[in-house]
C-alpha cells in the first residue's frame, strides 16, 4: 500500500484535517506513513460521496454542527427514541449522547470550511436515527432502524451491538432479521441496503461471533487498527470480521485518536473504539456506490474482499494466512484495511456477481460428547448440492449452525477447516463467560475465510475446551450452511492491476473452469466410448 | 431474571392500515403508532403511559386493545441492553 506522500496534494483549510491520521497518514502522532485508507487516490478521482446518503443509527446527530448542517438529510432522519422527525442527542452534563455526531463528522463532516476536520466521504449526505436514547432497547425500534426509507438511504452505519462484557451471546431478535432481510432484498432498488457494524469492544475477553449484528452475512463487520498498524486493545477477534479500519489505540499522544465533529459545533480529537472504525468504512462504500451506483450489497463485500490490503497491519496473536484460493486473510483485520482508491477504480467497470444460492452441506444431530481433555473431531463430506439448483461452486459466506452445552461455555473453542484446508477459529475462549445452562442453540458461526474456494469434500469441526479446568460438555447439533455462486464470480471482471488479488482470483477461476471442463469433457468422451 | 416489558407494543391488525391503526392507538391511549415498512399489517404502538419499563404487563392497553375485532395479535415488546462502541 506504499505511496509517495509529497504525491498527494489534497489541500484542505479545516484545522483539523491534518490530524486525521487514517485519512492521509504522514506518521503523525508516532503513526506509520501510508498507513491510511486511501482516500485520497479516491478523491482525487473525483469521488468524494456526491449522492450517497448514509444513516447513523445512534443517539442522535448535532445536525446544527457547522461542519454537518450542509450535509444532514433531515428527509431521510428520524428520531425512534422520542418518535419524532428530530432525532437532535438529548442533553447529559457528561457528553454522553456524543456518539452519534462523532460517527458523522468521520463519514460527512464538509470539506474545506475551515472547521474541525473533513469526512471520508464530504460531499454524502448523512441522515440521523436517534434509537439508542431510551431505556431499554426493543426488537420493534431496531427493526424500525434497520428499515427506515430503504429507498433514500444507501447506507446503515451502527457502532453499538450486545453489551461486550465477553459472556453476552446476543443478536437481532425475529423483528430485526425480517427488517435485515428485508433491507437486502430490496433496499435501495433491490441492490440492498448496506449495513455496516462495528465488531466490537471486548478486547481479548470476547469473540465477535457471539454477537449476531457482527457476524451475520448481511452486515460488514468492521474491526480497527491503530495508527502504526497494531491492534487497538478493545479490538475483539472472530472469523465474521470481513475487513478493518482504523482508531485510536494504546498510543499516550493525545492526537492519535479520530478527530471529528462533536456536540453543540465543537471538534474532537478523541473519538474511539471499533465505533470509530465502521462510519470510516461507511465512508469509503459511500465513495464506492458513488463511482457505481449499481453495486449490490454483495458486490461491495466482494470489492472489500479484493482491494483491503494488509499493507502494515500488524497482529502479535493471528498470523496472516492465505485461504485456498490464494486471499490472505488475519483473523483480526479480516483482509486487511480499506483502500479507497483502489475499492474507487475497481468498483468503476464492477460488473455485479452472479446470482447467490443456499445449500445445507450436511448436518449431524446426534449428541457427541465432548472430552475434557483433547478435542472431538467430527468431518462433514459434501458435494456442496452439486447437480442440483441450489448448487454452490464459489463461495461467499459460510455458516457452522451449533448447537452445543458445556459446564463452561467460555472454555469452549471450535475450528472449522474447509476441504481446501482453510482453518478457521469460530469461536475463542471467552473466559468471563461462566454460562452452564444456556450454551449455544442453533447458533450460526460465520466465517468469511473461505471466500471464493470451492465447498466440495470434507469439512472438520474440531470442538474442545481451552481452561485450565476439567469441563464436559455435548455438542448436540453442527450444520453446515454454504452461501455462494454457481458460476465465477471475478471471470468477466476487468483485471487493471496485474499484482492485485482480482487478477489472482480471476486467473485462478480461470484455470478451475478450465481443469472443470476438460474433466467434463473426458468424463462424456468416456460414458460414450 | 424475568424480562423487562417497555411501553412499546408490536399490533398485528386483521386488516386496516395506517388510519385504523392509529385510530386504534388514540383509542386505547397510546401516543402513537407507526406502520413497520417490512412487513404487510404490523405496526408499532408506543407510549402507552409516562415512559417506563415494568416488570409487570401493562394488562389494560394490552386485553382490552387484543379482543378488539380488527386486531390478530398484541405482542409487547421486551427491553433489552444495547450498548455504544
Amino acid at each position: 500500500g506504499y505511496r509517495e506522500i509529497n504525491d498527494i496534494d489534497i489541500n484542505m483549510n479545516d484545522p483539523l484535517f491534518t490530524k486525521q491520521w487514517y485519512l492521509i497518514n504522514t506518521g503523525q502522532a508516532d503513526g506509520t506513513p501510508g498507513l491510511d485508507l486511501n482516500v485520497a487516490e479516491a478523491w482525487e478521482l473525483g469521488y468524494t460521496g456526491n449522492g450517497v446518503t448514509i444513516a447513523i443509527m445512534d443517539d442522535g446527530i448535532d445536525y446544527l454542527h457547522p461542519d454537518l448542517a450542509s450535509n444532514y438529510n433531515a428527509e431521510a432522519s428520524y428520531d425512534f427514541s422520542s418518535n419524532d422527525p428530530f432525532p437532535y442527542p438529548r442533553y447529559t452534563d457528561d457528553w454522553f449522547n456524543s456518539h452519534g455526531t462523532r460517527c458523522a463528522g468521520e463519514v460527512s463532516a464538509a470539506a474545506n470550511n475551515n472547521i474541525c476536520g473533513v469526512g471520508v466521504a464530504y460531499n454524502s449526505k448523512v441522515a440521523g436515527i436517534r434509537m439508542l436514547d431510551q431505556p431499554f432497547m426493543t426488537d420493534i425500534i431496531e427493526a424500525s432502524s434497520i428499515s427506515h426509507m430503504p429507498q433514500v438511504i444507501d447506507i446503515y452505519s451502527a457502532s453499538w451491538g450486545p453489551t461486550d462484557d465477553g459472556k453476552t451471546v446476543d443478536g437481532p431478535r425475529e423483528l430485526t432479521l425480517q427488517a435485515m432481510a428485508d433491507g437486502v432484498n430490496k433496499g435501495r432498488g433491490g441492490k440492498g441496503s448496506i449495513y455496516v457494524w462495528a465488531s466490537g469492544d471486548g478486547g481479548s475477553y470476547d469473540d465477535c461471533n457471539c454477537d449476531g449484528y457482527a457476524s451475520s452475512m448481511w452486515t460488514i463487520s468492521i474491526n480497527s487498527a491503530i495508527n502504526d498498524g497494531r491492534t487497538a486493545l478493545y479490538d475483539e477477534s472472530c472469523s465474521s470480521t470481513l475487513a478493518s479500519t482504523f482508531s485510536n489505540g494504546r498510543k499516550s499522544n493525545p492526537e492519535a485518536g479520530v478527530a471529528t465533529t462533536d456536540l453543540y459545533g465543537n471538534c474532537t480529537l478523541r473519538h474511539s473504539g471499533t465505533s470509530a472504525a465502521a462510519p470510516e468504512a461507511a465512508g469509503v462504500f459511500a465513495l464506492a456506490l458513488e463511482a457505481n451506483p449499481g453495486l449490490t450489497w454483495r458486490d461491495l463485500q466482494h470489492l472489500t474482499v479484493l482491494t483491503s490490503k494488509r499493507n502494515q497491519l500488524h497482529d502479535e496473536v493471528h498470523k496472516w494466512r492465505r485461504n485456498g484460493v490464494g486471499l490472505e486473510f488475519n483473523h483480526l483485520f479480516g483482509y486487511g484495511v480499506l483502500d479507497a482508491g483502489s475499492m474507487v477504480k475497481m468498483a468503476k467497470e464492477w460488473k455485479t456477481v452472479p446470482e447467490r444460492f443456499h445449500c445445507i452441506g450436511g448436518s449431524i444431530q446426534e449428541p457427541r460428547k465432548i472430552p475434557s481433555n483433547g478435542k472431538l473431531i467430527l468431518t462433514l463430506t459434501t458435494d456442496a448440492c452439486e447437480g442440483k439448483e441450489n448448487f454452490v461452486r464459489y463461495l461467499e459466506h459460510v455458516q457452522a449452525v451449533i448447537t452445543v452445552n458445556a459446564t463452561r461455555r467460555g472454555d469452549l473453542n471450535l475450528n472449522m477447516t474447509s476441504p481446501m484446508g482453510t482453518k478457521s477459529i469460530l469461536l475463542s475462549r471467552r473466559p468471563r463467560d461462566d454460562d452452564s445452562k444456556v450454551g449455544f442453540d442453533k447458533w450460526p458461526f460465520m466465517t468469511t475465510h473461505t471466500w471464493g474456494e470451492d465447498p466440495r469434500g470434507t469439512w472438520v469441526l474440531e470442538i474442545g475446551f481451552a481452561g485450565s479446568v476439567p469441563e464436559r460438555g455435548v455438542l448436540k447439533e453442527w450444520t453446515l450452511m454454504l452461501h455462494g455462486t454457481q458460476s465465477a464470480p471475478y471471470i468477466d471482471q476487468i483485471v487493471r492491476d496485474y499484482q492485485s488479488k482480482l487478477a489472482m482470483s480471476k486467473k485462478k477461476e480461470l484455470e478451475e473452469e478450465l481443469d472443470e471442463a476438460v474433466e467434463r469433457s473426458l468424463k462424456s468422451l468416456l460414458s460414450k466410448n | 431474571q424475568r424480562p423487562v416489558l417497555t411501553d412499546h407494543f408490536l399490533v398485528e391488525l386483521h386488516e386496516g392500515g395506517e388510519e385504523m391503526a392509529n385510530q386504534l392507538a388514540e383509542e386505547y391511549g397510546f401516543s402513537g403508532s407507526r406502520k413497520l415498512p417490512f412487513a404487510d399489517n404490523l405496526h408499532h404502538f408506543f407510549g402507552s403511559g409516562p415512559p417506563k419499563s415494568r416488570r409487570r404487563r401493562s394488562v389494560k392497553n394490552r386485553e382490552h386493545l387484543e379482543i378488539h375485532p380488527k386486531v390478530k395479535n398484541v405482542i409487547q415488546q421486551e427491553g433489552f441492553d444495547r450498548k455504544k462502541r
